[in-house]
């Protein structure tokens, strides 16, 4: 099985590939490990390590085939599949999340979007009706969704996550900054933009103090 | 100086601190390297190696004092200076990120919004009044500002990000799936939240094939 840290890491390969060596390549794209592992800051080995356990060959003083490896990181992290969604809070980030295109390719597709203000039950927002919390569990039911999204102001984000959980979801997607308490059957990303800071901070400040 | 990979796990560390170790001890939180470790699936050494990179001394057998490494790091990578910012795209993306109060304790100072769309001039989010795009370079110059955040269409994202370089931006925080070119010079940080969905499709594969 794969942890967090090799999971991230095969997200940076991906993306790594995408923008910098299959845009560039147009037929058959070949890289080596030491070119990846040049781009993200890592050792030659990692990389070496993490092509074995999703079953990417390299070729000896070749490299590996960049579109085998983008195939490879689908299958082993199921982008293949499609998994239904329900996104709870259909306000500014959620909106923003309900429109963006750049999900479907990774398999996800949010079906159904609710909110608690009246004034939006009955809105669209990408071909998405704003329904209201009444439908939550018919809903998830019906569509046999493992996936929540939560969009909610941290006050109610609770009380959302025991209602979803209890309608058997059993995946979550958590932007807001509440601290939530599961079950342990249950998985939770914590969403927090704040880890861009980091780099863009420390670059500031190396600006500021040459 | 920090490689990106150091800077994101600071940042994994400094969020991990906050949410399990400070929340839980009220009096003089300490924690050991291998707590840590074990709580982001990484070696020991490695956060050893970190805490040290930063100027935090470990007391053999008790372990590190958890507030010393949350100001360290807050140090390390620019947090107690304030640097603002201007935001381009005030939709909603852009709405909710001028919105969030998550931001301030890193520093960073939304100072201005910025869109193209006549109707949205003079509204108000969270206190920012929507500026048109002529006010951009003077508001750049007038706050000496470093930082600018796209969230704008893909479309307009090169034209934009060109006329903040001139305008004298150096670090750009982008949200639009556009590829940026931009002279060597300049930093940029792209932010896809697709990287989430790796973790999160990897388990409810598991879920749908245990
Ligand atoms: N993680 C991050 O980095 C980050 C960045 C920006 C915003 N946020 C967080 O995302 C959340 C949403 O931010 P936003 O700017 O979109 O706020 P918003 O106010 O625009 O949207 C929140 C929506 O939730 C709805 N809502 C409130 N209570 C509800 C309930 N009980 N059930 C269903 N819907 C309910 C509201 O009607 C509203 O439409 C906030 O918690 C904010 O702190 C996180
Ligand atoms: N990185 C991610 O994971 C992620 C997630 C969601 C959305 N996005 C991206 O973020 C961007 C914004 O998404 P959104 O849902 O907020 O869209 P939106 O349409 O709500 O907001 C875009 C805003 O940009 C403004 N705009 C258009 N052209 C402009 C110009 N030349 N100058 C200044 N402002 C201009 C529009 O008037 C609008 O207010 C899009 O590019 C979207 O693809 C990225």
């Amino acid at each position: 099985p794969l942890n967090r840290q090799a999971i991230e890491r095969l997200m940076h390969y991906y993306y790594c590939i995408q923008e910098e060596f299959i845009n560039l390549n147009s037929d058959c794209p070949v890289l080596s490990s030491s070119q990846l592992a040049k781009h993200l800051a890592l050792d030659d080995s990692q990389v070496r390590k993490d092509m074995a356990a999703i079953g990417v060959k390299g070729h000896r003083h070749v490299g590996f085939d960049a579109n085998e490896v983008v195939d490879k990181i689908r299958q082993s992290l199921g982008f293949t599949q499609n998994y239904p969604a329900v996104l709870l809070g259909a306000g500014r980030l959620g909106g923003a999340l309900a429109a963006y295109e750049g999900f479907n390719t990774f398999g996800l597709d949010i079906v159904a979007l609710f909110d608690a203000d009246q004034r939006k039950i009955g809105l669209s927002i990408s071909g998405h009706i704003i329904q209201p919390l009444e439908q939550l569990e018919p809903v998830i039911k019906r569509n046999h969704i493992h996936l929540g999204i939560l969009t909610v102001p941290s006050e109610t984000a609770q009380e959302l996550t025991d209602r979803l959980i209890k309608a058997g979801i059993q995946v979550l997607w958590n932007f807001s900054p509440a601290r939530l308490s599961v079950p342990d059957n249950i998985f939770i990303r914590h969403e927090h933009l704040f880890v861009g800071l980091g780099q863009l901070s420390y670059y500031i400040k190396k600006i500021n103090n040459p």
